[in-house]
């Protein structure tokens, strides 16, 4: 199906959470 | 590095072969499990000691009345135009035959849209056989559940499904069917693709078919029980992001893929991190459904028993669609929610698990929980012959394999220890 734009998620997540779940690998 | 801590243990390290090895030694003590039986009763107590021995304390059990259909003996043979015997599985909870049986002519119909534009004549006293190609499972699957139910109202004295799968080597696969109300109870089953099919051809050639059907069965209520394996959070231990697979299986094969894999992967999951030490902020439930093969009995019993408290769940996941090569997850929920569990999935392109499927309905037991609004996933892998098996003899731990095993068991394990433990909550709509 359809996949979220990367965009859209940048802008609904920010850049801190975003961060946060990198951090796990 | 959780991501990388929890991958190394069960693909590279100690806990490799672990999954598989349970499950076979699970499978090969049990057999089937159908709901009801004492045999599931007994493979509960095993799960519930099996958590214990690894130091998991939280463990409860909650009761449930379930259905206990029992199958008889069950046989078909064409009488004409000439003596063969048909492969059949009944479907649960279908009602017997009379002793000797029910003899009658054969009409077929590849939808029911055909079946509501022959007359009541054409039907009455006949056997109905549905012989629809399968497409997807979900639009397929309507032919088994549904058929008796349609038949009966044209005035069909038994109803046959061509068996819910791509591919055949003329193995029956049974499941489950419902009756409707005011309906006349006749008897279902499925058959075999190749016994469907050469039906087909010999009335396509206004060859008449006769066949005499003879099924046995008991039906009563036994109670069963969903088993919870928590490991409580660190910060938030009433937020539950629960991982599940069902315990129950059919009666035919030995339920080692529906759904030991599923089980046991969601068994791991508290296993490893209580073995690694790693406690998430949120707590992880691992909850063992019963009774999902008459129609999610479990899941629903779950529901209503916990309904006051679903906002506690912050995400629900399940396997019960394969083990096989984890590809990634079948997410249903809000926008942000999706864009959360993609950005975790990021962290698994290593094992080519980071594929997000955008689904209304993943998994089934959850599928329950999940239209309450509660976001959720199932584990989406590499299942593209998992109905070749669904409900048959051959579902055996020969279709398992233990390297695709550890892969979905390390992925189940890391994916739900990082939404437990991030920041946020899984946003709902």
């Amino acid at each position: 199906r359809v996949l979220s734009k990367e965009s859209v998620c940048q802008s609904l997540l920010g850049e801190e959470l975003i961060h946060e779940i990198a951090s796990y690998g | 590095e959780v991501r990388d801590e929890i991958l190394n243990y069960v693909i590279n390290g100690e806990f490799k072969g672990k999954t598989f090895d349970e499950l076979a030694k699970f499978v090969d003590t049990f057999g089937a499990r159908p709901s009801g039986s004492e045999v599931l009763e007994k493979s509960i107590d095993y799960m519930i000691q099996l958590a214990r021995d690894e130091d998991l304390k939280d463990i409860t059990t909650e009761e449930v009345e379930v259905p206990h259909w029992v199958r008889g003996e069950e046989n078909i043979t064409m009488l004409e135009p000439r003596v063969k015997n048909i492969a059949l599985l009944g479907l649960g909870p279908s009602v017997s035959t009379p002793p000797e049986g029910i003899t009658a002519e054969v009409i077929v119909f590849n939808d029911f849209d055909e079946l509501e534009n022959a007359t009541n004549d054409e039907v009455t006293g006949k056997i109905v056989l549905f012989d629809p190609e399968f497409t997807t499972y979900g639009e397929t699957v309507v032919y088994r559940s549904q058929s008796a139910t349609k038949a009966a109202a044209k005035g069909a004295v038994a109803s046959l499904v061509r068996s819910i799968t791509q591919f055949s080597i003329n193995s029956p696969h049974t499941g489950s069917q419902v009756y409707g109300d005011d309906v006349n109870k006749i008897p279902t089953a499925a058959i075999t693709l190749e016994d469907a099919d050469l039906i087909r051809r010999l009335v396509d050639r206004d060859v008449k078919v006769k066949l005499n059907i003879r099924m046995q069965s008991t039906l009563d209520t036994k109670t069963s029980r969903n088993t919870l394996v928590d490991l409580k959070g660190t910060v938030l231990p009433e937020k539950l992001v629960i991982v599940s697979g069902h315990i129950d299986s059919w009666d035919v094969g030995q339920g080692a893929m529906d759904d030991g894999g599923g089980l046991f992967v969601s068994w791991a999951a508290p296993v490893i991190l209580k073995r690694l030490n790693l406690r998430p902020k949120r707590t992880i439930r691992s909850i063992f459904w019963t009774a999902e093969e008459p129609g999610l009995v479990g899941a629903y019993a779950y529901e209503k028993k916990h309904r006051n408290e679903s906002d506690n769940i912050n995400f629900i996941m399940e396997s019960d669609e394969g083990t096989f090569a984890p590809l990634g997850l079948a997410v249903s929920g809000s926008q942000k929610a999706r864009c959360i569990i993609g950005e975790i999935l990021k962290l698994f392109e290593s094992i080519g698990a980071s594929e997000l499927v955008e689904d209304d309905s993943p998994g089934s037991d959850i599928a329950v929980i999940i239209k309450t609004g509660v976001p959720g996933a199932g584990l989406h892998n590499a299942n593209e012959k998992y109905f070749w098996f669904h409900h048959t003899e051959g579902d055996t731990m020969n279709v398992e394999d233990p390297d695709e095993l550890d892969l979905c068991a390390a992925f189940w394990t890391a994916v739900a220890y990082i939404i437990a433990d991030i920041s946020d909550d899984i946003p709902r709509e």
